[in-house]
Order: C-alpha cells, then sequence, then structure tokens
C-alpha cells in the first residue's frame, strides 16, 4: 500500500545541516501493522510527516496505492490526505477553541461527510473512555484525554492509512491497551494500515513488525514476537 | 518538606461537576523521590499544579518547608516558585520564539542569577544529549528533545522542589534513563526534592515511594522495589 525509496530531507540550523532522514526505503503492505522505533531524534516524526503527506521531502519518492504521490501539487495532497489518512500528532495539535467532539468530527466536516462520522462518534470516544468529556475544550482536558481525542480524530472516518507519532505516550496501560486493541482491531477486521511511532516496546508488541531508524536510516527491523 | 492536606478542586463543565482532587493528604519529606502514578484524568497533573503554587484549591493547604504557601498572593506565591521550584509540564510549555538555550534560562533570567545558570547550561546540555541543539527553536526540535529542554529548564537553577510531570513519556528508553538518573543524582547528591508523577513503572523504580491515584483520590502506596 505503502512504499517509499530513497528518502532523503535535510534540515538547516544555520549553516551546520541537520540529516533528518538520511535515504530510507521501506514497504508497508495493506492491511499491516508496522512499528517504527528509535532514539528521540532518529527521524521517526519526520518520516511519518512524509508518509503523510505533509511534507516534501528534498530526495526520495513516496508511493501510496501506487500512485507516486510526494511531488503532487500541495491541493491534491491535501485531498489525498483528507480522504485517506487518519494521523495522530506527537504533540496532538487539537484546536483550542473547539470542543472535544467538534475537534473529533472535524476531518468529516472537511470531506462533507459528516452524517457517517456522528453516527461513529459515541461509540468510538465509548471505546476511548471520552463518553462525558466530549464537550469541553482542549485545556480542560488531561493529557490523555486529549491525546485520545487526537487518536479519535485520526480513526473518525476509517482510513485506509492510520499514521500514529507516539500514541499511547501519555497514557496509563489500561488506556494505552484499549488504544493499541482499536488499532490492531482496525487492521484485521477493517483492513487498515497502521504505522505506529513509539517508545514502547509493549506498544510494539501488537504490531506485526518493526523498523528500527537511527541517524536518519533504517538501521534493522523484525516481528516483535519472534526476537 | 512537603505538605497536602484535605486538598480540593472541582472543575465545572457546564452544569456538571468534574472532582478533579477529592480531599488529597500527602507528606513529602525532604530529599525524597515520590512517583506519582494513576489513570489517565485521576488527578495527577492537578495535584502537581497546587504542589506548584500554579493554581489554587478550593479546599485544604499545601505546606513547602512549614510555610503555608497555598492562600498567599499570587506575587508572593509566583516568586516562591521561581526561587524554590523546578516544573516540568506535560505539555513542556516552551516559548515558541526563544532557542532551547534562552527557554532554559528563562528560570535564571526572571530571579536575576543568569551567571550562575549559563556555568551549568552546558553540563545539563550535556547529560541531556541536548549539545548543538541549544540554537534551535522547538519547532525545530523533536518531541523527545523539546521534554529535554522542559527538563532543563525545570533543573537549571538547582531548585528545592522538582515537580515533573511525566518527564519520559517522549523519550526512548536511553534518554529516559538520562532523566531518571538526573533525578535520582539530584536527590542523593543535592538533597533535591522530586515529585514525579509518571506512567512507566520503569520510570517508577527510580523512586523511593509511589503514591497511587484514582478519581481525585490517593487509594494506595508502596515501594517500587518491594511489592
Ligand atoms: N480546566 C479544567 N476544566 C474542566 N475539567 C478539567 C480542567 N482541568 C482538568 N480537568 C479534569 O480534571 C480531571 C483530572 O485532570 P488531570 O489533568 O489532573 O488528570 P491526569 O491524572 O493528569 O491525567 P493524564 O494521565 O491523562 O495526564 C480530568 O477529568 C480532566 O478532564
Ligand atoms: N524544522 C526543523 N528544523 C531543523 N531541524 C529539525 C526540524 N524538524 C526536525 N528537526 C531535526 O531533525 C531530527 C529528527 O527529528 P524527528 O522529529 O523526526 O525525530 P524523532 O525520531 O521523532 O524524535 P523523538 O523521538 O524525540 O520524537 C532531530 O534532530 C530534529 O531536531
Ligand atoms: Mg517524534
Ligand atoms: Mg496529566
Amino acid at each position: 500500500l505503502l512504499r517509499i525509496e530513497g528518502l532523503t530531507k535535510t534540515y538547516w540550523q544555520g549553516a551546520s545541516a541537520v540529516h533528518a532522514l538520511d535515504g530510507i526505503d521501506l514497504s508497508v503492505s495493506a492491511a499491516s501493522f508496522v512499528a517504527i522505533m528509535g532514539p528521540s531524534g532518529s527521524g521517526k516524526s519526520t518520516l511519518l510527516s512524509m508518509m503523510g503527506l505533509l511534507d516534501l521531502p528534498d530526495q526520495g519518492e513516496v508511493w501510496l496505492s501506487g500512485q507516486a504521490v510526494s511531488h503532487l501539487s500541495d491541493d491534491r495532497r491535501t485531498l489525498l490526505r483528507r480522504e485517506r489518512i487518519g494521523f495522530v500528532f506527537q504533540n496532538f495539535e487539537l484546536i483550542p477553541t473547539l470542543t472535544a467532539a467538534e475537534n473529533i468530527l472535524l476531518p468529516a466536516e472537511l470531506t462533507k461527510q459528516a452524517g457517517k462520522a456522528r453516527t461513529r462518534l459515541e461509540g468510538l470516544a465509548g471505546l476511548l473512555g471520552l463518553s462525558g468529556r466530549l464537550g469541553a475544550r482542549p485545556h480542560q482536558l488531561s493529557g490523555g484525554q486529549q491525546q485520545r481525542v487526537a487518536i479519535a480524530r485520526a480513526l473518525i472516518m476509517n482510513p485506509l492509512l492510520v499514521l500514529a507519532d507516539e500514541p499511547t505516550g501519555n497514557l496509563d496501560s489500561k488506556s494505552g491497551q484499549a488504544v493499541l486493541e482499536i488499532l490492531r482491531e482496525g487492521v484485521d477486521l477493517q483492513g487498515w494500515t497502521v504505522v505506529m511511532v513509539t517508545h514502547d516496546p509493549a506498544a510494539a508488541l501488537y504490531a506485526d513488525r518493526v523498523v528500527f531508524l537511527r541517524d536518519g536510516r533504517v538501521v534493522g527491523e523484525g516481528d516483535p514476537r519472534h526476537e
């Protein structure tokens, strides 16, 4: 479903270069669950933003469902992203003036599919332990509640590709497990493709495959259950 | 060093009450390391903000070094906080227009002790793996790098009391261990008092004592190494 070849991204800090991605090749089959692990600063969030068409690489290409996508126009990338990709940001990125429910339904509003999403909202909120907090604004929610709102927003449109950047970092083990089970079930029952960045080896156990990053490169991979 | 009695805090969501803290009693000895754990939404961040004099309880009192502090004037609480407390926020709260170095030195600037802090900056940044990133602004840093900048800012003035809200949530195990070792050494060698909220049982192992919260109350406590 998702293929990446020769992906390179360099940021400039004054005169010095930060090689955030240094030639990444990666293939992700449809309906699979991949975990990405690696040290802080190794390029995980940058890689995920390339997969999510949020940012353009300096070199290399991203294919989504066989279509080369990383050099499409802004508008076309935005359209693709809204229709097919659910993105959970490392810093949640919730809109402070909207309630939890409005934040979650935002992708649906933007793609004119609000009706379908509203029917799913209650069930999804229930699974994530957010019932009763849907009317609150982000600053009125705990860190873990905000993280779960960000997760619900990524999942509300039953996306083809779910990209989750450390989705359980602020969650206790019980809420974290609930999230990982939702992702696993989405893959097994709904055919989602999930790519999850995580620092937690226990979270990686829910994936079919783990890819290890270091200094902007893939340095290894394996099956989390047969190491 | 720190004592809390009968602490209560209720937030209002329209007509319904959220009992964030529901009568908390807690004592923390000087030069000790306490971990606070509990489900998402159980009141950990709210409790920490009371301890840090960032917020006022509805009922109850907080004593710092024997002085009742929670009902002092805003100015007096701000002064105490700046002189004696280092606070690591769950969402980092870095100032986007300042560099990492400027963010870290901010407490020192505010208390006119910039000289002392500058001599400590390099060593602390080195321990936290931030050397070379000190000139970057927050949006140019990875999630874990931002978290480490927030930690450095809390520690730069060698504070009496360190309050850390999930300080390793965005860190890989190696960076996380470095942070926990810095906190442990601060307690053992510099006499810091550290209260750390965490979801990670491995992080709690560095503490002398774990306090468990649920629905705004203390429901248990223990020695993390002799459970
Ligand atoms: N300003 C506010 N207005 C309304 N409710 C609030 C406000 N701040 C916190 N709450 C609620 O108080 C409860 C406790 O919040 P708190 O942030 O202390 O939880 P927490 O234990 O830190 O959770 P987490 O592990 O998710 O960070 C939550 O239900 C939260 O939604
Ligand atoms: N806009 C930017 N300008 C300059 N450098 C950047 C920018 N964005 C990211 N970087 C740098 O690129 C490197 C990779 O960042 P990235 O956010 O992908 O790391 P990460 O693996 O997600 O780390 P973490 O586990 O801490 O979240 C880091 O060294 C970071 O400082
Ligand atoms: Mg990241
Ligand atoms: Mg919290």
